[in-house]
């Protein structure tokens, strides 16, 4: 899956995704990917987040959403992402996904687990190439 | 803020970035920009099938078949436009986009969500490719694992279908913890 998220100068912000799921799933099987909230979700007063992983657990607990809201309670990108994963965590604890939020002051942060290491790229007006990050997994 | 604007996807997939922030910048409409940006970046990954797990020829179901998903938000009106097990229509993320600027909906699915693409011009052709066949062929071959069957006949740990329910203590198992960077929603 892809997920992205965009955020113009005045701060309009926009989120999607595209994927072709799990190999060998049970036909008529749709992930977290189409659901907002789950695959991605985003607010102009907020930023946005989107999702990779597991979806059919990620659609139980619509961790974008969550991690928009804990934005909007005043954490950071990576804490808001970090909260976001231990709550799948604390109910699915061999979970395997990644999270990635933007707030609108374009700050990044992102958290992982079941994975070795996840990658996420970033293109920012800093800059004049595409940075490709690279996290560990919890 | 000095960081602004800004694009950021998941995955090493910089060519899906640079798209994405291409048409944020050069966009004509700023109402639609970013909008453009999300759909721009996942359209470039759908053609260059990213890791095989984003459009056509990848993540072939039991069936042999690819189906898409996708899902696209503007976060100024909070409204979507989303497909679901989308068949034989290559551009999810453009129908997705359909159904956000051109309906009162929120998601489109299945047999019903590739009539709806294609009465609005998308062409319609298979998604399998070689090397989807192949991945299935060889699954088959395998006895049909690993799959996401649970508490049925025969068991699905050994056994091809077609499954039947069974006593829900006689066969329960954990999930399989079959998620890898190749294979993830």
């Amino acid at each position: 899956t892809i997920g992205m998220i965009a955020i113009d100068n005045n701060g309009k912000t926009a989120a999607g995704t595209s994927t072709n799921g799990l190999n060998h799933k049970i036909p008529g099987r749709v992930g977290d990917s189409p659901i907002p909230g789950a695959g991605a979700y985003t607010d102009d007063d907020v930023g946005a987040a989107v999702a990779t992983g597991d979806g059919d657990v990620m659609m139980r607990l619509l961790p974008t959403y969550q991690l928009v809201e804990n934005m909007r309670q005043g954490m950071s990108p990576e804490e808001a992402a970090r909260d976001a994963l231990n709550r799948i965590l604390k109910r699915y604890s061999t979970f395997e996904g990644a999270l990635i939020g933007v707030n609108i002051k374009g700050e990044v942060g992102a958290a992982c687990t079941g994975f070795e290491n996840f990658s996420f790229c970033v293109r920012t007006a800093k800059s004049t190439n595409t940075t490709i990050h690279s996290i560990p997994c919890v | 803020s000095a960081t602004l604007p800004i694009v950021a996807n998941t995955w090493p997939w910089p060519q899906a970035t640079d798209a994405g922030w291409k048409a944020l910048i050069s966009s004509s409409d700023p109402n639609t920009a970013v909008l453009d940006a999300i759909q721009a970046g996942c359209t470039r990954c759908e053609e260059d099938q990213c890791d095989g797990t984003v459009g056509f020829g990848g993540s072939p179901d039991e069936n042999g078949e690819t189906t898409l998903d996708a899902l696209i938000m503007d976060g100024t009106t909070l409204n979507m436009g989303a497909v679901g097990a989308l068949r034989r229509v290559k551009n999810a993320i453009g129908v997705a986009r359909l159904v956000l600027d051109n309906t009162e909906h929120s998601m489109l699915v299945g047999e019903l969500a590739t009539e709806f693409a294609v009465q609005n011009g998308f062409k319609e052709e298979s998604l399998a490719t070689n090397h989807s066949t192949s991945m299935w062929e060889n699954w088959k071959s395998k006895q049909c694992q690993p799959n996401y069957h649970i508490n049925c006949i025969p068991d699905p740990s050994t056994s091809c279908g077609p499954y039947h329910p069974a006593s829900l203590q006689s066969n329960s198992k954990n999930k399989t913890g079959n998620i890898r960077p190749d294979n993830h929603d």
